[in-house]
């Protein structure tokens, strides 16, 4: 554990507690893409199979929990408890469009041929793209609410600080993965364009709004 | 992948 690695796992926490700050202060989940946190679900779920299989440590055990309870709590708020404010139209993305590639590409290039190294791959794979249906959502309302705006701040920044945690690794520690290194680096350039528009925008007090 | 075969990260 190092300090890139501890604030990449915080700022993570941060944003899925924002995101639930977000659906249970403002009792709607409007301009929040279902099909991204159905992606999220299936990422933890599939990744975190080595529970039963794999004792690391109290946190990493505690952490996966957080992640995988508060997903599935996510899904019911949107889909169950706020559903008549899910923005259904707007959420219009093909998730078979990530999910079928995803596993193709974890069944070709992985780390080893068992099922639990697939479904690892495959939900490294699927985290980087995860977030294109609520970044595809936002182009589509052409705005999000400031709150939203944090939620995928924080969001983004995670894996950006995993990566200074995986470039301080290979240094420390000799360690590295090329399948998370890359799948990170392709997950932190997909926020890019977001983290601009939320450094001259948000950061300065104005909503987050897509040119016209 | 470390060298027991296990993921340390999240």
């Amino acid at each position: 554990m190092n300090i890139f690695r501890l604030a990449g796992d915080l700022s993570h926490l941060l944003a899925i507690i924002l995101l639930l700050i977000k659906i249970w202060k403002t009792r709607s989940c409007a301009g929040i893409s279902g099909k991204s946190q159905i992606l999220f679900a299936i990422v933890y779920v599939s990744r975190y199979l080595d529970l039963v299989t794999t004792f690391i440590s109290v946190y990493n055990t505690f952490m996966k929990l957080v992640f995988i309870s508060t997903s599935v709590a996510t899904i019911y708020l949107m889909y169950v408890k706020f559903k008549a404010t899910y923005d259904h139209n707007h959420d219009s993305f093909r998730i078979e469009f990530l999910l079928v590639p995803c596993f193709l590409l974890a069944l070709l290039i992985n780390n080893a041929f068992t099922p639990l190294e697939i479904l690892w791959t495959f939900s490294i794979y699927l985290e980087a793209v995860a977030i294109l249906p609520q970044l595809f959502l936002v182009s589509k309302t052409g705005e999000a609410e400031s709150i939203t705006s944090h939620y995928l701040f924080a969001l983004g920044s995670y894996r950006a600080l995993y990566l200074l945690n995986w470039i301080y690794r290979y240094y420390a520690e000799g360690h590295y993965d090329l399948i998370a290194i890359f799948a990170g680096a392709i997950q932190t350039i997909l926020y890019c364009d977001f983290f601009y528009l939320y450094i001259t925008k948000v950061l300065k007090g104005k909503k987050l709004q897509l040119p016209a | 992948i470390d060298a027991d075969g296990e993921h340390d990260e999240l």
